[in-house]
């Protein structure tokens, strides 16, 4: 229901109150019952082994424009794989080398472009990026929509 | 539309600073409601782009996103009159001051979003939950036609490594056929993505050496072991498996999220029931240790640069005022 190490009850308190679901016109807890971070309802399976091809055709084939980037304390998903899969799986080329990328005259990470797929990391953040790294997690994210290196 | 405006979000005080709604979309034939979340952009809503938002899991609801990463709000537990309330306040950082956020709990079955058919809709995989996210999409800029001509973005963490690409695909392939309404997708992007089996399931040997979790000695072995590094399928029992199981046991006391962050609770706790006053508890204790830990590491860091006869700032000094010059400072970069 709740992920190792997470601390999930500012959310589950509200999320739970009956006011609050009532204000964001969500079910309430009679009708769905109580909400969880995690589901314990779902039986899901993954059918997909790869995206990596995906990622090929979407950013080389129908020209969308994709950034991928890690925390760089995350053991969850490390960064070490994802480094790999954008490095050598893609068969783009490096259009623009492995540099820092910036925040207020200090390094927030590293990136590196292969065409229109960029990989960025962010320096000190977890898996769940922005809740470490707020003000470099926006710069990022403003950045990439508005086009910008 | 009008339906779904909120006018007032519980615990926050003041005026909601652009427009809330929250909602149901119907998606399939059994009765499938996925609930949503959207937030206008702060600035200029009309020309700035819409942005889904996708928690993964698989099974995790995208409010962990709303609520602890860049969400328009910050929430903070309070002690009130009537026991332990949740404080909002605005987030400096959330992402709706440049693009238009949607949050959304998917597949059926996860956060607020329901099945009216019950537990057999929950049954699910990566197809399905794509396709059915596509059948939303569409029937949102449905509901919203202001946004249709909108740059439109997906993004998402984690097991929305899965889902980001695999639903950007289907709006491709929707837009293709010919889908109504077009959607206007510009691209995508993912933190810590979950992406390929063989490479994810290799990744995590390289990071703990990396970040010396472990020691370069142990890598080696492991490497040498695990067939040149091919770690992710051994086979149970052999040599390269107990190696394996060593590496876990050597990280297992870490925050898997985060290996600079105290671990709430535990990296074991997996009771399900929630106590507040166990909770309590453990979180003070976990504050505690963690405090006296970080002491430690900062006695350990002024004595190294003592030794190193250098003034560095350190945590809980006094800065350098604007102008002042500080030796070496700008190397802390």
């Amino acid at each position: 229901l709740t992920p190792p190490c997470t601390d999930a009850r500012a959310a589950s308190l509200w999320l739970n109150d009956d006011a609050v679901r009532s204000a964001i016109h969500a079910a309430p807890k009679q009708v769905i019952g109580e909400w969880t971070l995690c589901s314990n309802h779902l039986f899901y399976t993954r059918v997909v082994p790869s995206l990596i091809p995906t990622h090929k055709s979407l950013t080389q084939k129908h020209g969308l424009r994709a950034l991928i980037y890690s925390g760089d304390h995350d053991m969850a998903v490390p960064h070490t794989g994802s480094e790999v899969w954008t490095s050598t799986k893609l068969d783009a080329p490096e259009t623009a080398p492995w540099r820092p990328w910036m925040v207020a005259s200090q390094v927030a990470g590293y990136v590196v472009d292969y065409g229109s797929l960029s990989y960025a990391t962010v320096k000190g953040a977890g898996h769940m990026v922005p809740t470490n790294k707020p003000k470099e997690s926006l710069t990022m994210f403003k950045r990439f929509l508005d086009g910008e290196p | 539309k009008q339906n779904d405006l909120i006018d007032a979000v519980p615990g926050f005080d003041g005026e909601l600073p652009s427009k809330h709604y929250g909602g149901y979309i119907p998606v399939g034939t059994s009765g499938k409601r996925l609930y949503y979340y959207f937030v206008e952009a702060e600035t200029d809503p009309s020309e700035a782009p819409v942005v889904l938002w996708l928690n993964g899991g698989p099974g995790c609801s995208s409010f962990d996103g709303f609520v602890y990463e860049h969400g328009p709000f910050n929430f903070r537990l309070a002690d009130t009159k009537a026991g332990q309330g949740v404080k909002l306040t605005l987030n400096s950082y959330a992402w709706n001051k440049v693009a238009n956020m949607l949050f959304l709990d998917s597949p059926a079955g996860v956060g607020l979003s329901y099945s009216e058919a019950g537990p057999r809709d929950y049954r699910t995989d990566d197809l399905v939950t794509a396709a059915d996210a596509e059948e939303f999409l569409r029937k949102w800029f449905t509901r919203y036609t202001q946004f249709q001509s909108s740059r439109f973005f997906i993004s998402g963490e984690s097991y929305a490594g899965m889902y980001v690409p695999n639903l950007a695909r289907a709006v491709v392939e929707g837009n293709e056929d010919g889908a109504e309404p077009y959607i206007n997708i510009e691209g995508y992007l993912i933190g810590n993505a979950v992406t390929d089996t063989e490479v994810d399931g290799n990744a995590l040997p390289l990071f703990a050496a990396g970040k010396s979790l472990i020691s370069q000695a142990q890598y080696d072995t492991l490497w040498k072991r695990c067939d040149g590094g091919n770690f992710w399928n051994a086979s149970a029992g052999c040599e390269c498996d107990e190696l394996l199981d060593d590496l876990v046991d050597a990280v297992s006391a870490l925050n898997v999220y985060d290996v600079l962050e105290p671990c709430y609770l535990g990296p074991n706790y997996d009771d399900g029931e929630e106590d507040q006053d166990d909770e309590g508890e453990g979180w003070a204790k976990v504050q505690g240790a963690a405090k006296k830990k970080k002491q430690a590491r900062l006695n350990s860091l002024q004595k190294a640069l003592k030794s190193h006869g250098r003034k560095w700032p350190v945590v809980g000094s006094a800065l350098p005022r604007v102008g002042e010059r500080v030796h070496n400072w700008h190397t802390l970069g």
